[in-house]
């Protein structure tokens, strides 16, 4: 099963995690 | 054939550049026009089909969905007390799961389904101090931002982001029948709001202050519940319309909106920020995608990435091919062809979606705020793909529209079969 968030940020949006990286639940994805 | 190959003897003449040239302009134009190649409907739409090697079209021949539905059942089988401790722990060595996480003993698990849906110790997912968080345990198989209305699978493939989400269909083209649903609500000062027990911040929910007036990012802290100036209000029962369109295959449920919030003239000063349509993107502002995918022995309940209001679900009824790395570095348009829900919303920076996709062995998707929805039953035949299924949650609560989440609530999960 997969996942896929779609959504709109302020362009400083980065997200902070690497392709392939293993993450779990609350983990950051992403900042501002 | 020997002796020619030995001594007839090779002459080389210079190319003049100019058909050099030519030929490189002629294998860059087929080359494009090959990225290009879509299918579109009559009223200029993409219809997306089944692309890839040989192998995926084998795959795409097998009965996918009754496979699940027949795996899905004999999961469902209780199991003898005695099988139970063994049968997990074999299953958690065999596919990486954390048995130290669990809550419950492992006798208690009655089937390897209702092992697969369990539930986790509290405190073993902190919760960072971020915007953005992980809905769910896995791998991330890819990021990035969309240009074009395009979604990048893999590198140089694409799919479009009109096919995963949906896209609007006129009003005329639905009719009504009956859904129910039930609110208690409660409004503290206009700035927090219970809803159904849970206490939300309406402005990190719409991105202003109860005023109106736009507010900084960055989280916020629920207000402790004061008996002052707190009105209540409460309805049970009201009912709601959902449509099917003329063709038999979208439908939207509609809320009759009888507002909570109008009632306590709350609505008037509440400003909405975001926007639940992609249509609508911000001077200022992209948009972004990751995509995780769930393993086998994964926890395989999902959470809220952030605090969103979801304001409909989208439900395509699809195939159910694999969704692994290699899946979906053979098979281009595997999350526009599978199964799915797309939830849609808004959040403080403007549109927000999640979309849960199914998978052979785990084709049921499970929403816990939308009882009303039921994944992997029936055939596909009679959904055409990019066809859909919408309810609207404006009933969930009328204060904002939508139902409310709170950044890793729990929100549902997959189901074996």
């Amino acid at each position: 099963s997969t996942i896929v968030l779609v959504f709109e940020a302020p362009s400083n949006f980065h997200f902070t995690v690497t392709a392939g990286q293993k993450v779990k639940v609350g983990e950051a994805l992403g900042d501002i | 054939l020997a002796n020619a190959w030995k001594h007839t003897p090779t002459k080389w003449y210079p190319l003049p550049v100019a058909v050099g040239a030519l030929l490189l302009i002629v294998i860059q134009y087929r080359k494009r026009l090959g990225e290009r190649e879509v299918y579109v409907d009559e009223e200029g739409h993409e219809v997306v089909k089944l692309k890839g090697p040989w192998h995926v079209h084998v795959i795409g021949a097998l009965p996918l969905r009754n496979l699940s539905r027949v795996w899905g059942y004999v999961n469902s089988l209780e199991l003898p007390v005695w099988l139970r401790p063994v049968g997990f722990k074999l299953y958690g060595w065999a596919f990486g799961c954390n048995l130290d996480e669990l809550e419950k003993d492992l006798k208690e698990y009655t089937s390897l389904g209702d092992f697969f849906y369990r539930k986790l110790k509290d405190g073993v997912r902190p919760v960072a101090d971020v915007v953005l968080v992980s809905p769910a345990d896995g791998k991330i198989l890819h990021f990035g931002t969309i240009k074009g209305g395009r979604v990048e699978q893999i590198k140089g493939s694409t799919y479009s982001l009109e096919a995963l989400l949906g896209r609007e269909i006129p009003d005329s083209s639905r009719t009504q029948v009956a859904f129910p649903t039930r609110e208690m609500a409660e409004v503290d000062d206009k700035e927090f709001a219970a809803i159904n027990g849970i206490e939300y911040s309406l402005h990190e929910l719409l991105g202003t202050n109860a005023k109106g007036s736009p507010t900084s990012s960055g989280t916020s802290t629920p207000k402790p519940e004061s008996s002052e100036g707190k009105t209540t209000a409460t309805k049970f029962g009201e009912r709601t319309d959902a449509s099917v369109s003329q063709e038999g295959s979208i439908s939207e449920v509609v809320a009759h909106d009888t507002s909570v919030a109008t009632q306590m003239g709350v609505r008037p000063t509440l400003e909405r920020r975001g926007s639940s349509t992609i249509n609508q993107v911000k001077p200022g502002n992209g948009l972004f995608f990751t995509v995780i995918y769930l393993a086998p022995g994964d926890y395989h309940r999902f959470h809220s990435p952030t605090a969103w209001v979801v304001e409909k679900r989208r439900h395509f009824v699809g195939d159910l091919f694999s969704v692994s790395p290699w899946m979906a570095k053979r098979l281009e348009n595997l999350f526009v062809l599978n199964e799915r829900v797309a939830l849609l919303g808004r959040w403080k920076y403007g549109f927000f979606g999640m979309v849960p996709v199914g998978a052979t062995n785990v084709g049921s998707i499970k929403i816990n705020f939308d009882k009303e929805l039921r994944t992997n039953v029936g055939s596909r035949r009679g959904h055409p793909l990019g066809t859909y299924t919408e309810a609207v949650y404006s009933g969930a609560s009328s204060i904002l529209d939508g139902q409310p989440l709170l950044k890793a609530q729990e929100m549902g999960g997959f189901c074996l079969g």
